[in-house]
C-alpha cells in the first residue's frame, strides 16, 4: 500500500457515495447513465469474485463488499425506486458494443486461461470503458449537472492515480502487470476531455454545458 | 507475484 493507491481508492470511494447521495437526496438520477452504472456493477462482481477464493486484508475484503454494495445500491436506485426519473431516450449508448469486443479481447489476451482469470481481465477491459455510455449522454444531452461532473472527476481522478500507483510498485516492488497498466491508461486518457473542462469551466463556479 | 497483486488491488 503507498500513497497513491490509498488515495486512489479513497476517490473511488468518494465517486461512488457522490452519485449514491446525489440520487438518493435529490429523489432523481435524471442526467446518470443507468447504462454505465450497470456496467460498473458488471465489472465489480466479475473483478471480486476472489471474495470467495483468498483473503488479503480486512481493509481489502470491506472496500470490495463496499463497491459492490454502492454498486448494486445504485442501480437499483436508478431502475427501481426512482425509475420514474430515469432518462432512458438519452442513455442510448449500445453496451452490446463494448460488452461483446471486451470479453472477446480478454478470452484472447489475458495472463492465463483459467475462469477467474478471464473474469478478472473482463473486469479490468470492461472498467477501462464502462464509463462511456454516461460521456455519451452528456454529449447527447450537452450538459451536466455540477454535482455529476464531480463525480465524473473523483472517478477519472481514482484510475490517474493508480497510475502513479504502478510506477511506485514498479519501482519499489519490481511489480508490474501489463493488462492493468494498458486499461488503466486507457481509462484515464478516456476522462481527459473533460478533466479539461471541468478544470476550466466547473472549477471557475460555471455549469459545464457543451457548445452546440 | 502476479496472482496476488491481482487479489490485493481494487
Amino acid at each position: 500500500m503507498n500513497v497513491f493507491r490509498l488515495t486512489g481508492d479513497l476517490s473511488h470511494l468518494a465517486a461512488i457515495i457522490i452519485l449514491l447521495l446525489k440520487i438518493w437526496k435529490s429523489r432523481s438520477c435524471a442526467g446518470i447513465s443507468g447504462k454505465s452504472q450497470i456496467l460498473f456493477a458488471i465489472v465489480f462482481t466479475t473483478r471480486y469474485l476472489d471474495l470467495l477464493t483468498s483473503f488479503i486484508s480486512l481493509y481489502n475484503t470491506s472496500m470490495k463488499l463496499i463497491y459492490v454494495g454502492c454498486a448494486y445500491a445504485t442501480v437499483y436506485l436508478i431502475y427501481v425506486k426512482f425509475r420514474a426519473t430515469y432518462d432512458g431516450n438519452h442513455d442510448s449508448f449500445r453496451v452490446e458494443f463494448l460488452i461483446v469486443p471486451v470479453g472477446g479481447l480478454a478470452v484472447l489476451i489475458n495472463h492465463s486461461f483459467a475462469p477467474l482469470e478471464i473474469l478478472w481481465t473482463f473486469s479490468i477491459y470492461l472498467e477501462s470503458v464502462a464509463i462511456l455510455p454516461q460521456l455519451f449522454m452528456i454529449s447527447k444531452t450537452g450538459e451536466a449537472e455540477t454535482i455529476t461532473t464531480h463525480y465524473l472527476f473523483c472517478l477519472g481522478l481514482y484510475r490517474a492515480l493508480y497510475l502513479f500507483n504502478w510506477v511506485w510498485r514498479f519501482y519499489f516492488e519490481g511489480f508490474f502487470d501489463m493488462i492493468a497498466i494498458v486499461a488503466g491508461l486507457v481509462q484515464t486518457v478516456l476522462y481527459c476531455d473533460f478533466f479539461y473542462l471541468y478544470v476550466t469551466k466547473v472549477l471557475k463556479g460555471k455549469k459545464l454545458s457543451l457548445p452546440a | 507475484a502476479i496472482g496476488q497483486t491481482r487479489h490485493d488491488e481494487l
